[in-house]
């Protein structure tokens, strides 16, 4: 039922537990360092006292009872700091959002809208070569018909010309002029016949 | 235990961060 | 509100007076009783240093740890971030275990802008092709025409080669 705190863990870079850890290791030395040291100092103070009838185990033994007693109390009061410090400040409270996390507010997406945005965006993808292919085509049929108009506007010239060549030597519309020769050479040929009929 | 919590407390950290830029260059060389 | 570096500050204080509290000078000298009794004076002194030496080493010893873990700026960032997001009441995200799952919201703001971007693109690129379908569209209605017009320039000189040929059969005769 511990509480591994990874969240923390992922702000912090370490472990609440293992700092806490780490100082209650650390204060416990010193506890036994100092008590080492007094234990140390009384027994020097000692050897100055020749006829002082206690023995270095009697003050082993004043030391151990002290220490145990100061172990206890040590033990129990940093456990309440432990609690506190896991609550108040090694905490990240539950209504707090780490700033590399802000897209989990601000863009909450389940796997499947995800994947559902992923095939918009291969749709999408489609659509965009579809409408580059379409321009393509459209692109090479202007092209075309460049091409062809230039063609066809080409032949309205040409024809332009020819009539203008028959205009060149008076003859303003080739078509009346060549109906007014077949009238002519007709009405030639009427006469040419009546001629003859009235020779014979 | 406490060293996996805080390897993937640091890699859940780093790495969507990390994989982000990967499927962005990803993305751009098959785009392009 | 207290900061986290202050409020540790006072946590470790109160740890400490509590713990001298409990080592007190009447218990040191209970345990120590026949010393005591040998030695009143220095066995105060002792005590007075047991305790002095106590504290600062405990005082240093957080110094480290703040210096160590670079503590005071982690929390300090700390106390921001909470101060920034204090108005949020609910209960904030957290990551869900599956690392796939977590991942679709890094993506997403990516995506999106990938989605907007092909959207404006595909809309620019149909408005352009709209306008080249008009083009062409005009562009056949002129090809059209010009066809037109060359049958028709055409169909006038065939019906005119046709009359040139009556022409020569009448003047052949």
């Amino acid at each position: 039922s511990v509480d591994p705190m990874t969240y923390e863990a992922q702000f912090l870079g370490f472990t609440p537990q293992t700092c806490m850890l780490r100082i209650y290791i650390a204060f416990q030395d010193y506890l036994f360092e100092v008590m080492q040291a007094v234990e140390q100092v009384i027994l020097k103070r000692l050897d100055g006292i020749p006829d002082s009838e206690i023995s270095p185990v009697q003050i082993r033994k004043c030391t151990e009872k002290f220490l145990c007693f100061m172990k206890g109390r040590f033990d129990n009061l940093f456990s309440k700091m432990e609690q506190l410090f896991l609550q108040l400040i090694l905490r990240i409270p539950p209504n707090i959002l780490l700033p590399e996390d802000k897209c989990q507010e601000t863009h909450p997406y389940t796997e499947k809208e995800f994947q559902l945005l992923q095939k918009e965006i291969e749709q999408l993808q489609e659509k965009y070569k579809t409408e580059l292919y379409t321009k393509q085509a459209l692109l090479t049929e202007l092209e075309e018909q460049k091409i062809v108009q230039a063609k066809l506007k080409q032949m309205l010239t040409f024809f332009d010309e020819l009539e203008n060549v028959g205009r060149g030597h008076g003859i303003s519309d080739f078509r009346e002029s060549l109906v007014s020769l077949v009238q002519n050479s007709k009405r030639l040929q009427n006469i040419r016949d009546n001629v003859e009929k009235e020779g014979k | 235990f406490d060293e996996i919590i805080v390897d993937i407390a640091t890699k859940r950290k780093q790495y969507p961060r990390k994989i982000l830029e990967c499927v962005i260059k990803t993305i751009k060389a098959k785009q392009e | 509100t207290i900061s986290r570096v202050k409020l540790l500050d006072t946590m470790v204080d109160t740890f400490l007076q509590k713990l001298v509290a409990a080592g007190s000078y009447q218990r040191f000298t209970d345990c120590y009783k026949r010393f005591y009794q040998l030695q009143p004076e220095v066995t105060q002194r002792i005590y007075d240093k047991f305790v002095t030496q106590l504290q600062t080493s405990i005082r240093e010893e957080v110094s480290e740890i703040k210096e160590e873990g670079n503590l005071e700026a982690v929390l300090n960032a700390l106390d921001k971030i909470v101060e920034e997001g204090k108005d949020h009441r609910e209960p904030a995200w957290r990551p869900s275990g599956i690392p796939e799952r977590d991942l679709c919201s890094v993506m997403a703001p990516y995506f999106l802008q990938q989605r907007n971007t092909l959207q404006r693109r595909v809309q620019k690129q149909e408005a352009e092709n709209q306008q080249l379908a008009d083009a062409v569209l005009a562009g056949r209605r002129q090809v059209e025409e010009l066809q037109r017009q060359v049958q028709a320039r055409q169909q006038a000189w065939q019906g005119l080669h046709r009359e040139q040929r009556e022409l020569l059969a009448v003047l052949r005769e």
